[in-house]
């Protein structure tokens, strides 16, 4: 653990826990794309089977469950709880487009072709595209909320802090995952876009908005 | 097929 990786952590952590609080308070998710949160559940569900086959430390251990729990609930609070406010015109993203080519890629590229192992690269090959459903409804309405411009912010960074960890890594342990790194960066660039337009409206006090 | 690697990362 360096503190790239435990940065980058939090900052997954916090994204969740921003996302939860704003539906939990607002009693609404608009502006949120249950899009996205279906292939984040599925992301966690396929990553973290190896809960049952393998221990790594109780943090990796709890952090997982959190983030499977979280994800459920977020998708729970989104189509059944507050499923009134659930913006569905605006969400309008084909994620088969995105499950499809990441299945096809996990069986061609991959460490090893087990079960296991094809379920994590499918894991990792989706979540470099999941938050797609949900930049598409920031772009289609125009507009972000501020509290969802920190999540995203928050969610970007997550990727982010993990390249470093990444460099870091490969410097003190020789130690590197090729699909996780260019999947990483694929999932990073996404955001820079985003990245520009929160540093500087967001941060200025402005609300994330789109030229016309 | 590049290396298997021990998954330790979120």
């Amino acid at each position: 653990m360096n503190i790239f990786r435990l940065t980058g952590d939090l900052a997954h952590l916090l994204a969740i826990i921003i996302l939860l609080l704003k539906i939990w308070k607002t009693r609404s998710c608009a502006g949120i794309s249950g899009k996205s949160q279906i292939l984040f559940a599925i992301v966690y569900t396929t990553r973290y089977l190896d809960l049952v086959t393998t221990y790594v430390s109780a943090y990796n251990t709890l952090m997982k469950i959190f983030f499977l729990g979280s994800s459920f609930a977020t998708v729970y609070l989104i189509y059944v709880k507050f499923k009134a406010t659930y913006d569905h015109n605006h969400d309008t993203f084909r994620i088969e487009f995105l499950i499809l080519p990441a299945v096809i890629l996990a069986l061609l590229i991959n460490h090893a072709f087990t079960p296991l192992e094809i379920l994590w690269t499918f894991s990792i090959y989706l979540e470099s595209v999941a938050i797609l459903p949900q930049l598409f409804m920031v772009s289609k309405t125009g507009e972000a909320e501020s509290i969802t411009s920190h999540y995203l912010f928050a969610l970007g960074s997550y990727r982010g802090l993990y390249i470093l960890n990444w460099i870091y890594r490969y410097a003190m342990e020789s130690h590197y995952d090729l699909i996780a790194i260019v999947a990483g960066i694929v999932q990073t660039v996404l955001y820079c876009d985003f990245f520009y337009l929160y540093i500087t409206k967001v941060l200025k006090g402005k609300k994330l908005q789109l030229p016309a | 097929n590049t290396k298997t690697v021990v998954k330790d990362e979120l």
